[in-house]
């Protein structure tokens, strides 16, 4: 068996310098780490698990490298290593960004990005990695489902002022605030995102026109008490069908209140607050302005 | 002060608070 | 008040500008044309006080001084009724022009018309006015409400407040008293409700008692 690993682990290494990820990968994988014979220790598993996983995540294989890192979960609780821990961590989130698990990624991603050590063993973790994975966690956040959670994370993130200096930060902006994308903002965000993020769904959606036309379907129902699909469609750049398939999924699903009167073609939106909630927000939104005003007085000495 | 004024015109607008038919049957 | 604060600082900028003893009529003018251009400022009436903008008059500068009046009162009507003498509006302008429109047409009606703000704003689809509505009025935070297109109007829950017309001072203080009268007498009116409640719970409580004590007299009767 030791030899076997030898050759195996030389065989990865050269695959591994042609850039034949996956194949470096499988010839990794032949390397029985839970031998009888052998007593192989816990870190030297972990690092090979993790190793495998990066590799297959060259190649984009989300598959495969879950049933590496799924291995590794065993083995890095007690790890002391940190450089192992933290490449866990990365293929951890990369692997459910693979999977379209958008939020629980971005959660990932933004844990790693407030690393506070810049030096962990002999590898020193640079700014632009951090800055990386900080936008690797807002572009999924974006990419999430539109719904509460979502919102959470977005505003978290917005609050975090490191955002501000990143390329996607317009967009967060208008995410967060709940504001309508156009086009032309759409297809600049289209341009950062990887190959995955933007593969059809069985519905033949891709999944950025997924979470953007859900996104500004919230947006619009800030903004309208009811809609035609007619014109739904045309603010959203989308067939009027497809706008209300994806309302009546999102309201099924209680991601937005509302209702759909298919005779009229009209989709009532529900602000979920009563009428007389409503009346107490104006009235301290009133009492609000109200007090600015006098605060305004007071500081201009009138 | 026009910047008063303006503010005391625009917090006069938000009167009266609701008045929709819903909220007229809610509130009585 | 978010906006006014944004704009104070412009406001500053613009009065401190055209105040400056070296400010020619030329310079005024293109000052006034910066101003009403600028995305971010929806207020007029403190630039339009600076004395030095007189030295405008009689100038071939004059229609500036009308430009900035109508910016601080007027809407995208009014321009159109007096295009003949005044200067072409840049598309920036413009665009501000039909902002002031509404923030005006907001300030008489809660829930303003489509068909009336289509006339208004020179629009001709629903589509178009809504993107207006939506991007140059509540994205530029100085409109907030909702849009209704099944009863076809724009329902308004806040708008800026544009330049008052000294005219308008009476009716303000109208509205002032007459909302302070409503509060006062409501306020008076829970005080009198509050204490008759108390009045009525001190004699129901009474009224408990003595139901009480009979309950008891007649068990010990019994």
């Amino acid at each position: 068996e030791e030899q076997v690993l030898i050759i195996r682990e030389k065989l990865a290494e050269l695959y591994e310098s042609e850039q034949q990820w996956s194949k470096a990968a499988q010839m990794l994988s032949g390397i029985d780490l839970d031998s009888g014979i052998r007593m192989l220790d816990d870190t030297y598993k972990l690092s090979k698990c993790v190793q495998i996983t990066r590799l297959y995540l060259e190649d984009d294989d989300a598959v495969n490298a879950e049933a590496f890192i799924n291995k590794a979960s065993f083995l890095v609780s007690n790890s002391p290593h940190e450089v192992l821990n933290l490449q866990y961590k990365v293929c951890y989130a990369r692997i459910l960004d693979l999977k379209r698990k958008f939020l629980e990624a971005a959660l990932r991603y933004y844990d790693i990005s407030q690393i506070e050590k810049r030096q962990i063993g002999d590898e020193e973790i640079n700014e632009e990695a951090l800055e990386q994975a900080l936008s690797a966690a807002v572009t999924c956040t974006i990419l999430a489902a539109a719904g509460p959670q979502r919102s959470r994370v977005l505003a978290t993130l917005y609050k975090d002022e490191r955002c501000s200096k990143l390329k996607i930060y317009p967009i967060l902006q208008k995410v967060n605030l709940e504001r309508i994308l156009r086009k032309p903002e759409i297809d600049a965000f289209a341009e950062e995102l990887k190959a995955h993020q933007k593969a059809f769904l069985p519905d033949n959606f891709t999944v950025l026109d997924r979470a953007m036309i859900e996104h500004n379907l919230l947006s619009a129902s800030k903004l309208y008490t009811n809609i035609s699909f007619e014109e739904l469609g045309a603010l959203l750049g989308i067939p009027p069908q497809k706008a209300e398939k994806i309302a009546a999924r999102m309201i099924y699903e209680d991601r937005m209140k509302g209702s759909i009167d298919q005779v009229e073609a009209v989709i009532h939106f529900e602000d979920d607050t009563e009428e007389l909630q409503q009346w107490d927000q104006q009235i301290a939104g009133l009492c609000q302005a109200f007090n600015d005003i006098l605060d305004d007085l007071t500081s201009k000495g009138i | 002060d026009n910047s008063i004024l303006r503010q005391v015109s625009s917090l006069l607008r938000r009167l009266p608070a609701m008045e929709s038919e819903k909220f007229q049957d809610d509130f009585l | 008040m978010d906006i006014e604060r944004k704009q104070s600082e412009l406001i500053d900028h613009f009065v401190k500008q055209a105040a400056g003893e070296d400010a020619s009529a030329s310079n005024l003018a293109a000052l006034i044309l910066e101003a009403t251009a600028h995305p971010s400022l929806f207020a007029f009436s403190e630039i339009l006080s600076v004395p030095n903008l007189a030295k405008l008059k009689g100038t071939q500068y004059s229609s500036s001084l009308d430009v900035l009046r109508l910016f601080s009162y007027g809407t995208w009507s009014d321009y159109k009724r007096n295009v003949g003498c005044l200067p072409t509006l840049l598309p920036d302008q413009i665009r501000k022009l039909k902002q002031l429109t509404v923030l005006t047409l907001a300030e008489t009606e809660k829930v303003l018309p489509y068909d009336q703000l289509m006339e208004e704003l020179d629009v001709s689809n629903v589509r178009e006015l809504e993107d207006f509505l939506i991007n140059e009025c509540m994205y530029a935070g100085i409109a907030r409400g909702k849009l209704d297109q099944l009863r076809r109007c724009f329902e308004v829950q806040f708008a800026a407040g544009r330049d008052l017309r000294p005219e308008q001072l009476d009716n303000m203080i109208h509205t002032l008293s007459s909302w302070l009268g409503t509060s006062d007498s409501l306020l008076h009116l829970i005080q009198e409700k509050i204490k008759w409640a108390d009045t009525m719970s001190e004699a129901n409580k009474i009224h408990k008692k003595e139901i009480m004590d009979k309950v008891e007299e007649v068990k010990k009767s019994l």
